[in-house]
C-alpha cells in the first residue's frame, strides 16, 4: 500500500 | 486545515504549555510522570524528522519546533533542574512493555516499508499509549494536582478533536489514514476514565482523588 499519505497533520 | 484540527492543535499546545509552566512556576514536578514525558519527546522526535526535509507550512513547522522544544525542556526540568522533586517511586511503569511491542507493530503494520514511514508509524502508535505511565502514576498516588488534571484534559481533548478532524476530512476531502485513526481512537479511549473523573470531580471544584 503506497498511497500518498500527505503528512500535513501534526 | 479545519476547525477540529486547529482547536485540536491548540488544545495540544495548551497542554504542553500548562505542564511546562506548572513545573517552572512551582519549581516542582511532583505528580508528573517523567517516563510519559520522555515517551512524548520520542514521539515528536520520530514524527517530526521531516522538519529537516519537507516544508509544509509556516504553521506546521513552527508548531513542530515548539512541540519538540517544550517536550525536551520538560524532560530537562524533570530529570535535571528539579530532579529532587521527581517522584521516581511512583513513576514505575515499565515503558519497555510499551516501546518494544509498538516498535514491532510499526515494522509489521505500516503504509510503506521505508525508514521515515516506519518511524512515523512508530510515533503514531507510541503516542497512543505514551500517557499510560502518567495515568498509572496517578492510580498509584491516588490523586493528582488540579493543574495536572487540566493538563491531562487538554491532552486528551486534542486527540478527541482529531477524530472529528478525520471524520471531517473523510467526508470533505475523501482522505483517511487508518493507522492514525485507529491509534487516535485507542488513545482517546485511554482517557475516558480520566474524562469521567475530570467532569464529575474537578469541574465541580473537588480535588481529583481515586479510591486508593
Amino acid at each position: 500500500m503506497d498511497e500518498d499519505f500527505d503528512k500535513d497533520e501534526l | 486545515m479545519n476547525i477540529f484540527r486547529l482547536t485540536g492543535d491548540l488544545s495540544h499546545l495548551a497542554a504542553i504549555i500548562i505542564l511546562l509552566l506548572k513545573i517552572w512556576k512551582s519549581r516542582s514536578c511532583a505528580g508528573i510522570s517523567g517516563k510519559s514525558q520522555i515517551l512524548f519527546a520520542i514521539v515528536f522526535t520520530t514524527r517530526y524528522l521531516d522538519l529537516l526535509s519537507t516544508f509544509i507550512s509556516l504553521y506546521n513547522s513552527c508548531m513542530k519546533v515548539i512541540y519538540i522544544g517544550c517536550a525536551y525542556a520538560t524532560v530537562y526540568m524533570i530529570y535535571m533542574k528539579f530532579r529532587a522533586t521527581y517522584d521516581g517511586n511512583h513513576d514505575s511503569f515499565r515503558v519497555e512493555f510499551l516501546v518494544v511491542p509498538v516498535g514491532g507493530l510499526a515494522v509489521l503494520i505500516n503504509h510503506d516499508f521505508s525508514f521515515m514511514e516506519i518511524l512515523w508509524t512508530f510515533s503514531i502508535y507510541l503516542e497512543s499509549v505514551a500517557i499510560l505511565p502518567q495515568l498509572f502514576m496517578i492510580s498509584k498516588t491516588g490523586e493528582a494536582e488540579t493543574i495536572t488534571t487540566h493538563y491531562l484534559f487538554c491532552l486528551g481533548l486534542y486527540r478527541a478533536l482529531y477524530i472529528f478532524n478525520w471524520v471531517w476530512r473523510f467526508y470533505f476531502e475523501g482522505f483517511f489514514d487508518l493507522i492514525a485513526i485507529v491509534a487516535g481512537v485507542v488513545q482517546t479511549i485511554l482517557y475516558c476514565d480520566f474524562f469521567y473523573l475530570y467532569v464529575t470531580k474537578v469541574l465541580k471544584g473537588k480535588k481529583l482523588s481515586l479510591p486508593a
